[in-house]
């Protein structure tokens, strides 16, 4: 039958790799042969191939002893992967729709393991395959393709590399944790190799971020879905010292990529990973020296860095939708009318669950409050820059007032989600962490709120006080703020009836 | 409906494939027991360090002949070590990624001897690589014309002299003698006839 | 509360020293300690 001429043939291709170096010349005949006796001439071939070869690499890995190479034919399928897009020149197909056949073939074929095999599946020639796919484009990609002959096909193959990495996160993406649990800690394994993690961080003009970024929401939407307070999974547990370690890598390695993009890997933590925020928001740029948090002399104002407006990889405003209008009509002219419709509009439909510390449900609808927050934050940061500093350092400026809006005119609930994402903008001497001090310290002292002011108070030192109490690191700009406060003659927060009437409470605010 | 989804290799993989998508539009709000049971198997699996090494299909024999001991192991010893760098090393080449493994570590405390043979008998290799790095860092230079590696040697004269300094070079044979030797009066050094490492 | 980072930092090769900051994703073999006993070859190119 054509599937056994397709295993035949696909046997050899294993044998020969193993008897020759792979730039041998009896490689690429080989290659050339398989094209011109039709064996994958055709799409239709090429799927049939393709699912022949999945098969026998899964196939012989779970038939061959465990001590011996288990993986011979899942390395030679991906070399032979790397071949077929190096040498071979495309017409009909764009490389990259050639890829994304061969990997879907193979998802199928994926699906179908796993979907028959269940609890017994096994993850790893999947995992084998792509990582050796991983290893081998870059040995082939290796100094801009230097082995490559021809001028322009190695200007072909330069300009594909990127997408190469990108259709291989897209295809992570449908393998991710909630799809298909039995493949987690491959998965994790795999975003986070060495051979595609660094790539995608480094990719020229930050190609990879996107996808790097969905990829990482993927992992924390599985966290938060199956962290519940009480029964966490062991498993679950065990993917979070992995998605710990590999988060402190990339804030080792590229902080610049958290510093970035801290507002979408946010919307999807879970609030009770305090220590993970932390991580997240405490990244600073590469060479910035951040001046002592603690020292009593430091005035935020002074420090330099605080001039610099942090680039936001991705612009909140997409997620305002219908509110972009009414905010930036309001930014530009505040009416009453104008903040009262945002402050409406910040309800859920209906309650959903969420694990947080002292409350167990949402109804607010918290990413469109981070989306707010920080766009207003970056506005201000804006106009600082076109106009003067009073323009925004100023308790009556349009920037200030609409925040002030939201807490008066809103619950606990929402007073409590606003002030989150306010102190998320706490992070590294900047702009934005400049201004939200700004505010958050004037909320603090505010005699607007009237009856409301111990519990917006409260909300601020709560907010503050769960940043710093956990084990480090601790975001400079929080801690700033929070001895700011402490060391306020305006108001002393020892004095506050949530302090006071909690011995714990004031014990720990003594204490700091 | 589309008619390449119609192709009979595709189930029942397609099907099991959409059953994912309907798990990722509506997760289950607590894990069921399957899918617990098979994150459990997945936990158990996890692929480990080898099973993301670097796919090895073809032994290079030794690229050149050269009798060695039968009872060398034939797989390098590749420990993970986590000691901390020596800060007092200042070459640039010391900060790479190569100076917190284990092999580019050993690699360090090899004398040239040992650096030249894997150079030239483990052609192709990340052990050739990393010998050419440990050289680089020792101050050799490669030639790419006749293949050897070169290096200067700037002896400082004492003062009074005409010349503050004097330049030799050595060249290591690695076809005939197995030693370095000085190159005659007439070198003349062309930095394009080097590799940039 | 979280935990001290120090030791996880320690297991990913990570120096609390501000100068002699490498980078450890190039070299990475693995997200979990249990699973990284053996080191994995790097990315390295050889001239032709």
């Amino acid at each position: 039958t054509n599937q056994e001429k397709m295993f035949l043939v696909f046997t050899e291709w294993v044998k020969l790799l193993q008897r020759v170096p792979d730039d041998d010349v009896k490689v690429t005949v080989f290659i050339r042969q398989m094209m011109d006796k039709g064996v994958i001439k055709s799409t239709e071939n090429v799927i049939q191939f393709t699912k022949a070869a999945i098969e026998l690499s899964v196939g012989s890995f779970k038939e061959s002893d465990p001590a011996s190479e288990v993986f011979i034919a899942a390395d030679a399928f991906s070399k032979l992967i790397v071949k077929l897009l190096v040498v071979q020149v495309f017409t009909s197909l764009s490389r990259s729709e050639y890829l994304k056949l061969m990997l879907s073939v193979i998802t199928i074929v994926f699906s179908e393991d796993q979907g028959m095999t269940g609890n017994s599946f096994n993850e790893r020639p999947y995992f084998r395959l792509i990582s050796s796919l991983l290893c081998q484009w870059e040995e082939a990609s290796a100094h801009n393709f230097i082995k490559v002959q021809d001028q322009s096909y190695r200007n072909e193959l330069i300009d594909f590399s990127p997408e190469f990495y990108n259709i291989i996160a897209s295809f992570l993406h449908a393998f991710q944790p909630i799809a298909y649990p039995g493949f987690s800690f491959a998965w994790i394994t795999l975003i986070s190799h060495r051979m595609f993690l660094p790539k995608m961080l480094r990719l020229p003009g930050k190609a990879g971020w996107s996808k790097l970024v969905l990829l990482f929401t993927d992992l924390l939407k599985f966290m938060a879905q199956y962290t519940k307070k009480s029964d966490v999974p062991d498993a679950v547990s065990v993917v979070y010292k992995g998605a710990l370690r590999v988060f402190l890598a990339v804030a080792n390695d590229a902080p610049g990529f958290l510093v970035e993009n801290h507002y979408e890997l946010l919307n999807n933590l879970p609030p009770v990973y305090m220590q993970l925020r932390n991580v997240i928001l405490s990244a600073i740029p590469k060479n910035m020296v951040l001046p002592n948090p603690y020292d009593a002399e430091l005035r935020i104002s002074d420090v330099e860095a605080c001039q610099h407006v942090p680039n936001v990889y991705y612009d909140p405003v997409q997620d305002l939708k219908s509110l972009k209008k009414p905010v930036d009509n309001y930014l530009r002219i505040p009416s009453a009318s104008l903040s009262r419709m945002v402050s409406t509009s910040l309800f859920k439909p209906g309650y959903e669950k969420d694990t947080g510390i002292g409350y167990d449900s949402v109804s607010v609808d918290t990413k469109l409050i981070n989306a707010i927050v920080l766009h207003v934050g970056i506005e201000a940061a804006l106009e600082k820059d076109k106009t003067t500093a009073t323009a925004i350092f100023n308790t009556k400026s349009s920037y200030y007032t609409l925040l002030t809006s939201m807490l008066s005119d809103g619950n606990t609930e929402v007073r409590f989600h606003v002030v989150q994402a306010i102190a998320n903008q706490l992070r590294f001497p900047n702009a934005h962490t400049h201004w939200f001090n700004y505010v958050l310290k004037n909320f603090f002292i505010s005699e607007d709120w009237g009856q409301d002011t111990a519990e917006i108070q409260e909300i601020i030192v709560r907010t503050l006080l769960e940043r710093v109490v956990t084990n480090k690191p601790h975001c400079w700009g929080i801690v700033v703020t929070f001895t700011e406060l402490l060391r306020s003659s305006e108001c002393s927060i020892m004095t506050l009836p949530f302090v006071k009437d909690i011995p714990e409470i004031e014990h720990i605010i003594k204490h700091l | 409906e589309y008619s390449a989804l119609q192709n009979p290799l595709f189930r029942p993989g397609l099907d099991y494939w959409l059953e994912t998508k309907r798990t990722l539009l509506q997760p289950h709000d607590t894990m069921p027991a399957e899918m617990a049971a098979q994150l459990e198997s997945s936990l158990l699996n996890c692929p480990d360090s080898l099973d993301a090494d670097t796919p090895k299909l073809y032994q290079t024999p030794l690229s050149l002949p050269h009798p060695t001991s039968i009872f060398f192991p034939n797989e390098t010893i590749r420990l993970v070590s986590n000691d901390p760098v020596d800060p007092s090393k200042n070459h640039q080449k010391h900060n790479d990624i190569y100076s917190r493994t284990s092999m580019g570590r050993i690699m360090s405390k090899f004398d040239l001897d040992t650096l030249f043979f894997i150079f030239y008998h483990y052609q192709g290799t990340y052990e050739q690589f990393l010998a050419a790095r440990e050289l680089t860092i020792r101050g050799w230079q490669f030639n790419k014309l006749n293949r050897c590696w070169f290096y200067k040697e700037v002896e400082k004269l004492p003062p009074g002299m005409e010349q503050s300094e004097e330049i030799s070079w050595r060249y290591f044979d690695y076809q005939k003698s197995w030693l370095a030797r000085r190159c005659g009066a007439d070198f003349v050094y062309r930095e394009e006839e080097f590799e940039r490492i | 509360l979280g935990i001290d980072l120090t030791p996880v930092l320690q297991s990913l090769g990570i120096s609390s020293n501000a100068n002699g900051r490498q980078r450890v994703l190039d070299t990475f073999p693995s997200p979990w300690v249990e699973t990284s006993r053996s080191e994995v070859e790097p990315r390295f190119f050889v001239p032709e």
